[in-house]
């Protein structure tokens, strides 16, 4: 479509942009609340000193998680699309003037709570990252197979829960294993802290290879 | 737009058929796994014998939730979009010609997992209905306020893991009373079943002024 093929041209030019600056770039969805600010949280304070990040945040409305990112100590910048389910690579291109790329390792696009729009949208990132947390239940893939199918990496969060879910982690890996095998899995809980070193470790991959 | 305007034509037509049979109908939207299918289910199984319930069920892809709803004891016809992040009125219209109308006195369309897109199709229901979990936080309202500020009634489900999250119910009480002041609020756990009658009395309330 007109509107998919424009997103792909401003998708493009981000990227060549991104790559000029040695930045590793990634696109993180998920639905609604299930941990993305919290992990980015997380991450930040992990990789303080070491992984120099920017975070844009996606949401409908409001300035909550920018807020919650530049406490962290990562810079932030928000974006209110003011309705549309998806961030979009004409947005990111906007925001991304707002962040200081050249001393920037990394960027993370924190998109709209959804997990069916952001699927169709090329923001130029480098690798896609789908947050589930394990009290959505196990089925998300199977209802959800092309957000799932398109992810670089999944990172099961909330794993603090899981005894009180009825969530079945051999199911969800054989699921995954058939909708796309190369998907790197991480379980973690961005409220414990578990789990949350080996993804940094895979992020700061991300960045070696893009330097 | 068009898309809207020829949905809207359709909502007319399906509120007039809905009307002619005495149907309640409830659009019921969530997060994705906010509950809204466990919650059915209970419903289902708590008022077997005295309200006769259909269930429209709607996903992108996948049968799981109409074959759960099918067990527990109420029609289900599943809707499948293939890609479409929310339902239309034209594929309600279709879908409820599977179901038996004139044994039916209540309809629950379950939408796409989708905090979104179904706030803007009117499917010819007479009430919406969001559920929210505790574990998703308090912020959702602030943060989607189209979909909440549209709410019948707002059910905040999973209130058995409420002592694991930091979900604020007195600043959830008091958004929704800024946002929507006439959305009547439920709290529940479908896990438990702890609040499922106070909701299930309020179904039969609605159930009472349609017939
Ligand atoms: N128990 C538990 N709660 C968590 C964990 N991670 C996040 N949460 C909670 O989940 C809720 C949502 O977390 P967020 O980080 O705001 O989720 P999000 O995906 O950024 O949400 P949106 O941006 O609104 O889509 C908050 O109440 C968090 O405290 C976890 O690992 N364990
Ligand atoms: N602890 C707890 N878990 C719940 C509760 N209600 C539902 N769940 C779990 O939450 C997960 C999702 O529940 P569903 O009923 O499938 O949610 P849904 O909103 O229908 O999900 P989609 O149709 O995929 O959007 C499942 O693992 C349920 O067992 C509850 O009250 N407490
Ligand atoms: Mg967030
Ligand atoms: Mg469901």
């Amino acid at each position: 479509s007109k509107v998919l093929q424009s997103n792909e041209q401003a998708a493009v030019a981000n990227r060549e942009l991104f790559g000029k600056h040695g930045l590793a770039v990634i696109n993180m969805m998920s639905s609604p609340g299930s941990g993305k600010t919290t992990i980015l949280e997380q991450t930040a304070r992990t990789l303080q000193g070491e992984v120099k990040i920017g975070v844009i945040e996606g949401d409908i409305q409001s300035t909550l998680d920018a807020e919650r990112i530049a406490s962290s100590g990562a810079e932030a910048v928000q974006i209110n699309t003011e309705g549309a389910c998806h961030l979009d690579a004409s947005m990111v291109a906007a925001a991304v003037q707002e962040l200081p790329m050249s001393e920037l390792d990394l960027i993370v696009v924190e998109n709209v709570g959804n997990l069916v729009c952001p699927a169709e949208f090329d923001l130029g990132e480098d690798a896609r990252v789908i947050v589930l947390s394990v009290t959505e239940g196990n089925d998300k893939p199977l209802k959800y197979p092309v957000m799932f199918r398109q992810a670089t990496a999944i990172v099961v969060n909330k794993v603090d829960l899981i005894e009180h879910t009825d969530f079945d982690r051999a199911a969800l890996e054989q699921d995954i294993k058939d909708l796309n095998p190369r998907a790197q899995l991480f379980w973690v809980s961005a409220r414990t802290g578990e789990g949350i070193g080996e993804w940094c470790e895979w992020l700061k991959r991300r960045v070696a290879i893009r330097r």
